[in-house]
């Protein structure tokens, strides 16, 4: 179960949207889902930069994605990461 | 609103009046620039061969509200078939009803390396409208909007509270301990939005809107219960666990597996829900997935 202690480790967190934001007419109800699976499995993933490591989607850096969901009509209010994914949490 | 990155996959999860799919571009451009993925096929006209490609959603409330390819689900479908040469799309339910579900997946693309995980995936969705009154009370937060009070951070602890009142995070019986990540959010003037991860790779999210008259909530999950339970628990109690919650007058369940097995299991466990009749049942082969997808209605 969860803890207060999940109130405190956000990887990041944007206070000031989380305290202005106001939904009022903005919701619908049915969402739109949409996943995309790049390769079958993160060991598929090919290594495109001649290092060690290979690049993932989790390299990818906050702004950009930041960028993305501008698209989308969202933003970002607070990242949850573990050691194999990020979870955002957005508006709207 | 919710999106969670793995390493090799991406699922993007978006309410209200977004613009989920006029992202696309800028996504499979940002992930060629930044990765050197190579994701075009030379034998399909350029486009995009990503290994798999799921979009979905229950017909809209308000369809009208919408904004440009997402007021029709033809217009959403030709504009994926722009980027993806190998799409299907399918209307599941009854066309006359507007509680359809709509589905557009592509052929998975072949394995290109050998991959030791035989992981089996499988995606829980239930979809539920009507809440009960009294259920979609606990989802309406009194507080302030006020950008001069950020450090309070309202918000995330009243999405906080929502959780533990509400008992959300106890939707799976986590017999194996396994590490557990929550985030949720109170809306202003009301609504919950909530990520919880499990054993740092699964998740299950749910998004609600208590209004009256339109009451609706989602509950999705890529978690395997029987892993994290120790096979104490399946997911027709998951099922009961969110619908206690919620008391919907009417929901669909929809379930992806790779394992036709889990997926039939499942069928036979939710034939008779307490309280529900079942009004739909519909299991589609699609390509290496199956897909059930069921709708009841309270009596």
């Amino acid at each position: 179960t969860v803890t207060i202690h999940e109130l405190t480790n956000h990887t990041y967190i944007d206070k000031e949207l989380s305290a202005a934001l106001d939904s009022t007419d903005a919701f619908e109800g049915p969402e739109k889902l949409l996943e995309i699976w790049f390769y079958a499995h993160s060991e598929d993933i090919p290594n495109t930069n001649n290092k060690a490591s290979k690049r993932t989607l989790r390299d990818i850096p906050l702004d950009q994605w930041v960028e993305i969901l501008k698209l989308v009509k969202c933003e970002v209010l607070s990242i949850k990461s573990t050691k194999q994914m990020h979870a955002f949490l957005l508006s709207e | 609103s919710s999106l969670f990155i793995y390493d090799h996959r991406l699922t993007l999860k978006t309410c209200g009046t977004t613009t989920t799919l006029l992202c696309l571009e800028r996504l499979l451009d940002v992930v060629q620039e930044q990765l050197g993925w190579r994701l075009k096929n030379p034998d399909t006209n350029g486009k995009y061969s990503p290994f798999k490609v799921f979009y979905s959603r229950r017909c809209f409330m308000f369809p009208l509200k919408q904004r440009g390819i997402h007021k029709s689900w033809s217009s959403e479908v030709d504009y994926l078939n722009q980027f993806f040469s190998n799409g299907r799309s399918y209307l599941v339910g009854r066309n006359d009803q507007s509680n359809h579900w709509n589905l557009y997946v592509t052929e998975s693309q072949p394995v290109i390396a050998t991959s030791n995980s035989s992981q089996n995936d499988e995606t829980l969705e239930v979809l539920m409208t009507g809440i009960d009154p009294s259920s979609a009370k606990q989802f309406v937060s009194e507080r302030s909007v006020d950008a001069a009070s950020s450090n309070a951070d309202e918000g995330h602890l009243l999405g906080y509270n929502i959780t533990k009142s509400t008992g959300l995070d106890r939707v799976y019986d986590n017999r194996t301990q396994v590490n557990f990540t929550h985030d949720a959010f109170a809306f202003t003037p009301c609504g919950y939005s909530s990520n919880m991860v499990l054993d740092e790779q699964f998740y299950y999210t749910l998004h609600v809107t208590p209004e009256k008259g339109w009451s609706y909530a989602s509950f999705e999950s890529n978690v395997p219960v029987r892993q994290v339970s120790n096979n104490e628990q399946d997911n027709s109690q998951v099922l009961a666990n969110v619908l206690a919650v919620f008391q919907p007058a009417e929901f669909c369940l929809t379930f992806f597996s790779k394992d036709s097995l889990t997926l039939n299991q499942l069928a036979q466990l939710v034939q008779n829900i307490k309280n529900y009749s079942k009004r739909d049942r519909i299991i589609y082969d699609l390509d290496d997935y199956q897909l059930l997808y069921m709708r009841f209605e309270k009596r």
